[in-house]
Protein backbone atom coordinates (compact mmCIF):
# COMPACT_ATOMS: atom_id res chain seq x y z
CA UNK A 1 0.00 0.00 0.00
CA UNK A 2 2.37 2.63 1.10
CA UNK A 3 5.76 1.98 -0.36
CA UNK A 4 8.64 4.68 0.43
CA UNK A 5 12.49 4.50 -0.11
CA UNK A 6 15.13 6.56 0.61
CA UNK A 7 12.66 9.16 0.94
CA UNK A 8 14.34 12.84 1.75
CA UNK A 9 13.00 16.67 2.85
CA UNK A 10 16.31 19.37 3.32
CA UNK A 11 15.03 22.92 4.56
CA UNK A 12 17.57 25.37 3.83
CA UNK A 13 17.60 28.04 6.83
CA UNK A 14 19.77 30.81 5.62
CA UNK A 15 23.32 29.45 5.74
CA UNK A 16 22.38 26.19 7.32
CA UNK A 17 20.25 22.69 6.20
CA UNK A 18 17.68 20.65 8.30
CA UNK A 19 17.27 17.29 7.72
CA UNK A 20 14.11 16.36 8.33
CA UNK A 21 14.23 13.09 6.62
CA UNK A 22 17.23 12.04 5.68
CA UNK A 23 17.13 8.64 4.10
CA UNK A 24 13.42 6.59 5.17
CA UNK A 25 12.51 3.43 4.05
CA UNK A 26 8.88 1.95 4.99
CA UNK A 27 6.94 -0.21 3.50
CA UNK A 28 3.11 -0.33 5.16
CA UNK A 29 0.32 -3.09 4.09
CA UNK A 30 -2.91 -3.03 3.88
CA UNK A 31 -4.82 -3.38 7.12
CA UNK A 32 -1.76 -2.75 8.95
CA UNK A 33 -2.09 -1.26 12.56
CA UNK A 34 1.36 0.78 12.57
CA UNK A 35 2.95 3.45 15.40
CA UNK A 36 5.41 6.23 14.31
CA UNK A 37 7.33 7.02 17.43
CA UNK A 38 10.01 9.58 18.21
CA UNK A 39 11.24 12.04 19.75
CA UNK A 40 10.10 15.65 19.22
CA UNK A 41 11.59 17.42 16.24
CA UNK A 42 12.34 13.78 14.67
CA UNK A 43 10.90 13.94 11.21
CA UNK A 44 7.30 12.01 11.99
CA UNK A 45 5.26 14.83 11.09
CA UNK A 46 6.79 15.38 7.94
CA UNK A 47 6.85 12.15 6.98
CA UNK A 48 2.97 11.76 7.78
CA UNK A 49 2.37 14.50 5.23
CA UNK A 50 4.36 12.70 2.29
CA UNK A 51 2.31 9.59 3.48
CA UNK A 52 -1.10 11.98 2.84
CA UNK A 53 0.35 13.07 -0.45
CA UNK A 54 0.51 16.85 1.13
CA UNK A 55 4.14 17.31 0.69
CA UNK A 56 6.73 15.87 -1.54
CA UNK A 57 10.10 14.81 -0.86
CA UNK A 58 13.62 16.27 -2.03
CA UNK A 59 14.90 12.61 -3.17
CA UNK A 60 13.48 8.98 -3.13
CA UNK A 61 10.22 7.41 -4.32
CA UNK A 62 6.88 6.97 -2.75
CA UNK A 63 4.38 4.88 -4.56
CA UNK A 64 0.89 4.41 -2.90
CA UNK A 65 -1.12 1.32 -4.04
CA UNK A 66 1.68 0.60 -6.57
CA UNK A 67 1.54 3.94 -8.37
CA UNK A 68 4.25 6.80 -8.15
CA UNK A 69 2.78 9.50 -6.24
CA UNK A 70 5.28 11.84 -8.26
CA UNK A 71 3.96 10.81 -11.13
CA UNK A 72 -0.19 11.37 -10.20
CA UNK A 73 -2.13 14.26 -11.59
CA UNK A 74 -3.42 17.43 -9.49
CA UNK A 75 -6.79 15.70 -9.96
CA UNK A 76 -5.40 12.16 -9.24
CA UNK A 77 -3.69 14.09 -5.95
CA UNK A 78 -7.04 15.84 -4.70
CA UNK A 79 -9.13 12.70 -5.55
CA UNK A 80 -6.77 10.89 -2.84
CA UNK A 81 -6.88 13.48 -0.46
CA UNK A 82 -10.62 13.43 -0.27
CA UNK A 83 -11.51 9.97 -0.60
CA UNK A 84 -8.75 7.44 0.24
CA UNK A 85 -7.38 9.97 3.47
CA UNK A 86 -8.25 10.70 6.62
CA UNK A 87 -5.76 12.93 8.32
CA UNK A 88 -5.78 14.06 11.53
CA UNK A 89 -3.58 16.56 11.83
CA UNK A 90 -1.70 17.66 15.11
CA UNK A 91 -2.07 21.35 14.96
CA UNK A 92 -6.16 20.32 14.16
CA UNK A 93 -6.77 22.43 11.22
CA UNK A 94 -9.96 23.35 12.02
CA UNK A 95 -11.73 26.21 10.02
CA UNK A 96 -12.50 28.72 12.20
CA UNK A 97 -15.46 30.49 10.87
CA UNK A 98 -17.49 27.13 10.80
CA UNK A 99 -19.27 25.03 13.39
CA UNK A 100 -17.58 21.97 14.46
CA UNK A 101 -20.50 20.00 12.38
CA UNK A 102 -19.75 22.54 9.45
CA UNK A 103 -16.16 21.32 10.06
CA UNK A 104 -17.00 17.36 9.84
CA UNK A 105 -19.17 17.41 7.32
CA UNK A 106 -16.88 18.98 4.90
CA UNK A 107 -15.04 15.67 3.45
CA UNK A 108 -18.38 14.60 2.98
CA UNK A 109 -19.00 16.65 0.55
CA UNK A 110 -16.87 15.01 -1.83
CA UNK A 111 -19.00 11.55 -0.86
CA UNK A 112 -21.70 12.89 -3.33
CA UNK A 113 -24.35 12.45 -0.31
CA UNK A 114 -27.47 14.26 -0.01
CA UNK A 115 -27.41 17.25 2.30
CA UNK A 116 -29.25 14.89 4.60
CA UNK A 117 -27.25 12.23 4.85
CA UNK A 118 -24.19 14.52 4.84
CA UNK A 119 -25.68 15.91 8.16
CA UNK A 120 -26.33 12.81 10.11
CA UNK A 121 -22.94 11.01 8.83
CA UNK A 122 -21.41 14.51 10.39
CA UNK A 123 -23.65 14.13 13.45
CA UNK A 124 -22.77 10.12 14.60
CA UNK A 125 -19.07 10.58 14.00
CA UNK A 126 -19.68 13.71 16.69
CA UNK A 127 -21.62 11.84 18.77
CA UNK A 128 -18.93 9.25 18.78
CA UNK A 129 -16.24 11.24 20.16
CA UNK A 130 -18.37 13.04 22.76
CA UNK A 131 -19.55 15.94 20.89
CA UNK A 132 -23.13 15.31 20.51
CA UNK A 133 -23.74 18.90 22.48
CA UNK A 134 -21.16 20.70 21.17
CA UNK A 135 -22.51 21.30 17.15
CA UNK A 136 -22.36 24.37 17.17
CA UNK A 137 -19.55 25.37 19.12
CA UNK A 138 -16.61 27.20 16.51
CA UNK A 139 -13.30 25.87 17.43
CA UNK A 140 -12.62 28.95 19.45
CA UNK A 141 -15.59 28.19 21.95
CA UNK A 142 -14.27 24.91 22.32
CA UNK A 143 -11.98 23.22 25.14
CA UNK A 144 -8.50 22.41 23.35
CA UNK A 145 -9.50 18.57 23.94
CA UNK A 146 -12.53 19.33 21.80
CA UNK A 147 -10.74 20.87 19.29
CA UNK A 148 -8.61 17.84 18.99
CA UNK A 149 -11.83 15.41 18.89
CA UNK A 150 -13.67 17.28 16.00
CA UNK A 151 -10.31 16.93 14.15
CA UNK A 152 -10.80 13.04 14.91
CA UNK A 153 -14.44 13.15 13.92
CA UNK A 154 -13.88 15.37 10.75
CA UNK A 155 -11.14 12.48 9.65
CA UNK A 156 -13.35 9.73 10.71
CA UNK A 157 -16.40 10.63 9.17
CA UNK A 158 -15.96 9.51 5.33
CA UNK A 159 -14.93 6.37 6.48
CA UNK A 160 -11.44 6.47 4.28
CA UNK A 161 -9.98 3.17 3.70
CA UNK A 162 -6.60 4.73 5.19
CA UNK A 163 -6.26 6.49 8.21
CA UNK A 164 -3.31 8.83 9.54
CA UNK A 165 -3.28 10.28 12.92
CA UNK A 166 -0.89 12.72 13.92
CA UNK A 167 -0.71 12.66 17.77
CA UNK A 168 -4.83 12.30 18.36
CA UNK A 169 -4.42 12.34 21.97
CA UNK A 170 -2.16 14.50 23.29
CA UNK A 171 -4.67 17.11 24.65
CA UNK A 172 -6.90 14.32 26.08
CA UNK A 173 -7.58 13.06 29.39
CA UNK A 174 -6.74 9.16 29.49
CA UNK A 175 -10.44 8.23 29.15
CA UNK A 176 -11.08 10.21 26.42
CA UNK A 177 -8.15 8.87 24.89
CA UNK A 178 -9.37 5.81 25.69
CA UNK A 179 -12.49 6.28 24.04
CA UNK A 180 -10.49 7.49 20.84
CA UNK A 181 -8.19 4.34 20.79
CA UNK A 182 -10.87 2.24 21.04
CA UNK A 183 -12.61 3.41 18.09
CA UNK A 184 -9.29 3.07 16.07
CA UNK A 185 -9.12 -0.42 17.03
CA UNK A 186 -12.94 -0.93 15.72
CA UNK A 187 -12.14 0.69 12.85
CA UNK A 188 -8.92 -1.47 12.60
CA UNK A 189 -10.82 -4.86 12.99
CA UNK A 190 -13.16 -3.28 10.19
CA UNK A 191 -10.48 -3.32 7.68
CA UNK A 192 -9.28 0.05 7.73
CA UNK A 193 -5.32 0.91 7.50
CA UNK A 194 -4.30 2.99 10.58
CA UNK A 195 -0.83 5.04 11.00
CA UNK A 196 -1.08 7.20 14.06
CA UNK A 197 2.25 9.17 15.38
CA UNK A 198 2.18 9.02 19.40
CA UNK A 199 4.21 10.20 21.99
CA UNK A 200 2.42 8.04 24.34
CA UNK A 201 3.52 4.63 24.92
CA UNK A 202 0.15 2.80 26.09
CA UNK A 203 -1.46 4.70 22.56
CA UNK A 204 1.73 3.18 20.48
CA UNK A 205 1.38 -0.17 21.67
CA UNK A 206 -2.11 -0.44 20.71
CA UNK A 207 -0.70 -1.01 17.33
CA UNK A 208 0.69 -4.01 15.87
CA UNK A 209 3.78 -2.50 14.52
CA UNK A 210 6.12 0.33 16.10
CA UNK A 211 8.17 2.17 13.69
CA UNK A 212 10.67 4.63 15.67
CA UNK A 213 12.09 7.98 14.11
CA UNK A 214 15.62 10.13 15.01
CA UNK A 215 16.67 12.90 13.57
CA UNK A 216 15.04 11.87 9.91
CA UNK A 217 16.09 8.19 10.01
CA UNK A 218 13.94 4.99 11.30
CA UNK A 219 15.98 3.46 13.45
CA UNK A 220 13.67 0.78 15.11
CA UNK A 221 10.57 -1.16 12.97
CA UNK A 222 9.26 -4.27 15.61
CA UNK A 223 6.17 -6.07 15.85
CA UNK A 224 4.44 -5.17 19.34
CA UNK A 225 3.42 -8.35 21.33
CA UNK A 226 1.43 -7.91 23.93
CA UNK B 1 -1.86 34.65 46.55
CA UNK B 2 -4.63 33.46 44.27
CA UNK B 3 -7.91 33.16 46.39
CA UNK B 4 -10.51 32.20 44.17
CA UNK B 5 -14.56 32.09 45.47
CA UNK B 6 -17.31 30.63 43.92
CA UNK B 7 -16.43 31.72 40.36
CA UNK B 8 -18.24 31.13 37.44
CA UNK B 9 -18.16 31.29 33.91
CA UNK B 10 -21.51 30.37 31.55
CA UNK B 11 -21.51 31.17 28.22
CA UNK B 12 -25.45 31.31 26.30
CA UNK B 13 -25.19 29.10 23.24
CA UNK B 14 -28.38 30.15 21.20
CA UNK B 15 -30.69 28.43 23.29
CA UNK B 16 -29.10 26.85 25.72
CA UNK B 17 -26.29 27.82 28.79
CA UNK B 18 -22.54 26.30 29.03
CA UNK B 19 -21.70 26.14 33.15
CA UNK B 20 -17.98 26.41 31.75
CA UNK B 21 -17.42 26.93 35.64
CA UNK B 22 -19.90 26.23 38.26
CA UNK B 23 -19.04 27.35 41.23
CA UNK B 24 -15.03 27.29 42.15
CA UNK B 25 -13.13 28.05 45.42
CA UNK B 26 -9.81 27.76 45.43
CA UNK B 27 -6.35 29.07 47.56
CA UNK B 28 -3.50 28.96 46.10
CA UNK B 29 -0.49 30.23 48.45
CA UNK B 30 3.26 31.64 47.31
CA UNK B 31 5.81 28.78 46.42
CA UNK B 32 3.24 26.49 46.00
CA UNK B 33 3.31 23.85 42.98
CA UNK B 34 -0.57 22.78 41.86
CA UNK B 35 -1.28 20.40 39.05
CA UNK B 36 -4.70 20.91 38.31
CA UNK B 37 -6.28 17.55 36.41
CA UNK B 38 -10.01 16.78 34.82
CA UNK B 39 -11.77 15.34 32.00
CA UNK B 40 -11.36 17.15 28.91
CA UNK B 41 -14.12 20.12 28.72
CA UNK B 42 -14.01 20.22 32.03
CA UNK B 43 -12.71 23.82 32.66
CA UNK B 44 -8.93 23.94 33.26
CA UNK B 45 -8.42 26.51 30.74
CA UNK B 46 -11.03 28.15 31.43
CA UNK B 47 -9.80 28.72 35.11
CA UNK B 48 -5.99 29.15 34.11
CA UNK B 49 -7.85 32.28 32.11
CA UNK B 50 -8.77 33.17 35.11
CA UNK B 51 -6.28 33.51 37.12
CA UNK B 52 -3.74 34.74 34.40
CA UNK B 53 -6.23 37.91 34.39
CA UNK B 54 -7.34 37.10 30.85
CA UNK B 55 -10.91 36.76 31.63
CA UNK B 56 -13.06 37.33 33.70
CA UNK B 57 -16.62 35.74 35.69
CA UNK B 58 -19.65 36.43 35.80
CA UNK B 59 -19.83 35.72 39.03
CA UNK B 60 -17.80 34.96 42.53
CA UNK B 61 -14.22 36.74 43.27
CA UNK B 62 -10.52 36.79 42.24
CA UNK B 63 -7.96 38.11 44.62
CA UNK B 64 -4.62 38.11 43.73
CA UNK B 65 -2.07 39.25 46.53
CA UNK B 66 -5.57 40.50 48.12
CA UNK B 67 -6.36 42.98 45.63
CA UNK B 68 -9.46 42.35 43.75
CA UNK B 69 -8.96 41.90 40.38
CA UNK B 70 -12.61 42.94 39.56
CA UNK B 71 -11.26 46.56 40.78
CA UNK B 72 -8.17 46.35 39.18
CA UNK B 73 -7.25 49.21 36.25
CA UNK B 74 -6.47 48.18 33.02
CA UNK B 75 -2.66 49.41 33.71
CA UNK B 76 -2.44 47.41 36.71
CA UNK B 77 -3.76 43.85 35.04
CA UNK B 78 -1.17 44.76 32.18
CA UNK B 79 1.56 44.92 34.26
CA UNK B 80 0.33 42.11 35.98
CA UNK B 81 -0.07 40.06 32.76
CA UNK B 82 3.60 41.31 31.70
CA UNK B 83 5.49 40.93 34.47
CA UNK B 84 3.88 38.59 37.55
CA UNK B 85 2.56 35.75 35.50
CA UNK B 86 4.26 33.58 32.56
CA UNK B 87 1.51 31.92 30.77
CA UNK B 88 2.14 29.03 28.76
CA UNK B 89 -0.73 28.28 26.33
CA UNK B 90 -2.24 24.73 25.13
CA UNK B 91 -2.35 25.91 22.32
CA UNK B 92 0.93 27.96 22.26
CA UNK B 93 -0.19 31.42 20.85
CA UNK B 94 3.12 32.12 18.68
CA UNK B 95 3.47 35.28 16.55
CA UNK B 96 3.34 33.53 13.51
CA UNK B 97 5.44 36.13 11.67
CA UNK B 98 8.08 36.24 14.45
CA UNK B 99 10.89 33.84 14.72
CA UNK B 100 11.31 31.55 17.58
CA UNK B 101 13.84 34.12 18.65
CA UNK B 102 11.70 37.57 18.55
CA UNK B 103 8.61 35.32 20.10
CA UNK B 104 10.68 34.56 22.72
CA UNK B 105 11.74 38.24 23.43
CA UNK B 106 8.48 39.66 23.47
CA UNK B 107 7.95 39.86 27.42
CA UNK B 108 11.28 41.01 28.10
CA UNK B 109 10.69 44.18 26.24
CA UNK B 110 8.93 45.18 29.20
CA UNK B 111 11.50 44.33 31.36
CA UNK B 112 13.10 47.24 30.28
CA UNK B 113 16.46 45.12 29.76
CA UNK B 114 19.32 46.78 26.63
CA UNK B 115 18.49 44.92 23.39
CA UNK B 116 21.68 43.07 23.97
CA UNK B 117 20.60 41.77 27.26
CA UNK B 118 16.97 40.56 26.22
CA UNK B 119 18.44 38.75 22.93
CA UNK B 120 21.14 36.93 25.41
CA UNK B 121 18.18 36.00 28.16
CA UNK B 122 16.31 34.90 25.25
CA UNK B 123 18.79 33.01 23.55
CA UNK B 124 19.64 31.20 26.89
CA UNK B 125 15.67 30.13 27.69
CA UNK B 126 15.72 28.62 24.43
CA UNK B 127 18.86 26.64 24.79
CA UNK B 128 16.87 25.85 28.27
CA UNK B 129 14.05 23.82 25.80
CA UNK B 130 16.26 22.42 23.72
CA UNK B 131 16.06 24.35 20.70
CA UNK B 132 19.51 26.50 20.92
CA UNK B 133 19.70 25.52 17.22
CA UNK B 134 16.16 26.74 15.78
CA UNK B 135 16.64 30.58 17.13
CA UNK B 136 15.42 31.60 13.56
CA UNK B 137 12.03 29.76 12.84
CA UNK B 138 8.73 30.41 12.26
CA UNK B 139 6.55 28.70 13.81
CA UNK B 140 5.41 27.00 10.99
CA UNK B 141 8.65 25.92 10.31
CA UNK B 142 8.60 24.51 13.76
CA UNK B 143 7.70 20.68 14.72
CA UNK B 144 4.32 20.77 17.00
CA UNK B 145 6.28 19.78 20.00
CA UNK B 146 9.40 22.63 19.11
CA UNK B 147 6.35 25.31 19.10
CA UNK B 148 5.40 23.98 21.99
CA UNK B 149 8.51 24.47 23.50
CA UNK B 150 9.03 27.97 22.28
CA UNK B 151 5.84 28.83 24.44
CA UNK B 152 7.42 27.37 27.38
CA UNK B 153 10.59 29.58 26.61
CA UNK B 154 8.85 32.51 26.15
CA UNK B 155 6.93 32.25 29.50
CA UNK B 156 9.52 31.20 31.35
CA UNK B 157 12.22 33.88 29.75
CA UNK B 158 11.39 37.11 32.21
CA UNK B 159 11.41 34.29 35.52
CA UNK B 160 7.85 35.64 36.22
CA UNK B 161 6.92 35.08 40.19
CA UNK B 162 4.07 33.06 39.07
CA UNK B 163 4.09 30.27 36.25
CA UNK B 164 0.87 28.96 34.72
CA UNK B 165 1.36 25.99 32.42
CA UNK B 166 -1.93 24.80 31.14
CA UNK B 167 -0.76 21.74 29.51
CA UNK B 168 3.15 22.08 28.82
CA UNK B 169 4.08 18.33 27.66
CA UNK B 170 1.14 17.29 25.48
CA UNK B 171 2.94 17.15 22.30
CA UNK B 172 6.17 16.33 23.63
CA UNK B 173 7.96 12.89 23.91
CA UNK B 174 9.10 11.78 27.12
CA UNK B 175 12.31 12.30 27.21
CA UNK B 176 11.39 16.08 26.43
CA UNK B 177 8.35 16.14 28.61
CA UNK B 178 10.59 15.18 31.62
CA UNK B 179 13.04 18.06 30.40
CA UNK B 180 10.64 20.48 30.61
CA UNK B 181 9.41 19.26 34.02
CA UNK B 182 12.95 18.98 35.34
CA UNK B 183 12.88 23.11 34.51
CA UNK B 184 9.45 23.78 36.54
CA UNK B 185 10.66 22.02 39.22
CA UNK B 186 13.95 23.76 39.40
CA UNK B 187 11.66 27.31 39.42
CA UNK B 188 9.77 25.72 42.24
CA UNK B 189 13.09 25.67 43.94
CA UNK B 190 13.98 28.83 43.50
CA UNK B 191 10.35 30.16 44.77
CA UNK B 192 8.49 30.23 41.87
CA UNK B 193 4.57 29.69 42.13
CA UNK B 194 3.55 27.33 39.56
CA UNK B 195 0.20 26.06 38.59
CA UNK B 196 0.34 23.35 35.88
CA UNK B 197 -2.72 21.79 33.57
CA UNK B 198 -1.86 18.32 32.72
CA UNK B 199 -3.40 14.98 31.17
CA UNK B 200 -0.46 13.29 32.23
CA UNK B 201 -0.74 11.39 35.78
CA UNK B 202 3.58 11.57 35.69
CA UNK B 203 3.18 14.98 34.90
CA UNK B 204 0.07 15.93 38.19
CA UNK B 205 2.46 13.42 40.64
CA UNK B 206 5.24 16.09 40.24
CA UNK B 207 3.60 18.83 41.59
CA UNK B 208 3.03 18.72 45.75
CA UNK B 209 -1.31 19.37 45.03
CA UNK B 210 -3.32 18.12 42.99
CA UNK B 211 -7.03 19.95 41.81
CA UNK B 212 -9.63 17.86 40.35
CA UNK B 213 -12.23 19.71 38.32
CA UNK B 214 -15.39 18.36 37.00
CA UNK B 215 -18.18 19.67 35.21
CA UNK B 216 -16.61 23.08 36.17
CA UNK B 217 -16.48 21.84 40.15
CA UNK B 218 -13.56 21.24 41.68
CA UNK B 219 -14.62 17.61 42.94
CA UNK B 220 -11.03 16.57 44.44
CA UNK B 221 -8.08 18.64 46.19
CA UNK B 222 -5.29 16.86 47.71
CA UNK B 223 -1.86 16.52 48.84
CA UNK B 224 0.71 14.38 46.43
CA UNK B 225 2.86 11.88 48.67
CA UNK B 226 5.43 10.24 46.49
N1 LIG C 1 -16.39 30.72 24.04
C1 LIG C 1 -17.08 29.61 24.44
N2 LIG C 1 -18.38 29.47 24.13
C2 LIG C 1 -19.07 28.38 24.52
N3 LIG C 1 -18.57 27.36 25.23
C3 LIG C 1 -17.27 27.45 25.58
C4 LIG C 1 -16.46 28.56 25.20
N4 LIG C 1 -15.20 28.35 25.67
C5 LIG C 1 -15.23 27.17 26.33
N5 LIG C 1 -16.47 26.63 26.27
C6 LIG C 1 -16.89 25.37 26.88
O1 LIG C 1 -16.51 25.42 28.26
C7 LIG C 1 -16.07 24.14 28.69
C8 LIG C 1 -14.74 24.26 29.41
O2 LIG C 1 -13.72 24.61 28.50
P1 LIG C 1 -12.19 24.55 28.91
O3 LIG C 1 -11.40 25.03 27.74
O4 LIG C 1 -11.98 25.26 30.20
O5 LIG C 1 -11.97 22.99 29.15
P2 LIG C 1 -10.64 22.19 29.55
O6 LIG C 1 -10.87 21.53 30.85
O7 LIG C 1 -9.45 23.07 29.42
O8 LIG C 1 -10.59 21.04 28.44
P3 LIG C 1 -9.34 20.34 27.65
O9 LIG C 1 -8.76 19.36 28.61
O10 LIG C 1 -10.03 19.68 26.50
O11 LIG C 1 -8.40 21.41 27.23
C9 LIG C 1 -16.02 23.23 27.46
O12 LIG C 1 -17.04 22.27 27.54
C10 LIG C 1 -16.20 24.17 26.28
O13 LIG C 1 -16.99 23.59 25.25
N1 LIG D 1 9.37 24.55 7.00
C1 LIG D 1 10.44 24.15 7.72
N2 LIG D 1 11.61 24.83 7.63
C2 LIG D 1 12.67 24.44 8.35
N3 LIG D 1 12.70 23.38 9.19
C3 LIG D 1 11.57 22.68 9.32
C4 LIG D 1 10.37 23.02 8.60
N4 LIG D 1 9.41 22.14 8.95
C5 LIG D 1 9.96 21.28 9.83
N5 LIG D 1 11.25 21.61 10.06
C6 LIG D 1 12.20 20.89 10.92
O1 LIG D 1 12.14 19.51 10.54
C7 LIG D 1 12.26 18.68 11.69
C8 LIG D 1 11.16 17.63 11.68
O2 LIG D 1 9.90 18.23 11.87
P1 LIG D 1 8.62 17.34 12.18
O3 LIG D 1 7.46 18.27 12.29
O4 LIG D 1 8.50 16.24 11.17
O5 LIG D 1 8.96 16.70 13.60
P2 LIG D 1 8.09 15.74 14.54
O6 LIG D 1 8.83 14.46 14.67
O7 LIG D 1 6.68 15.67 14.04
O8 LIG D 1 8.14 16.50 15.95
P3 LIG D 1 7.03 16.65 17.12
O9 LIG D 1 7.04 15.36 17.85
O10 LIG D 1 7.60 17.78 17.92
O11 LIG D 1 5.74 16.97 16.49
C9 LIG D 1 12.19 19.59 12.91
O12 LIG D 1 13.46 19.62 13.54
C10 LIG D 1 11.79 20.95 12.39
O13 LIG D 1 12.45 22.02 13.04
MG1 LIG E 1 4.88 16.35 14.79
MG1 LIG F 1 -7.81 23.11 28.13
Amino acid sequence: LVDIKNLKKTYKMGETYVKALDGVDVLINEHEFVSIIGPSGSGKSTLMNMIGCLDSPDEGSYHLEGIDVSEMSDGKLAMIRSKKIGFIFQGFNLLPKMTALENVEMPLIYQHYSHKKRKSRAIESLEKVGLGDRLHHKPAELSGGQQQRVAIARALAANPPIILADEPTGNLDSKSGQEIMDLLVELHNKGNTIILITHDDYVANVARRKVCIMDGKITEDVEVFR
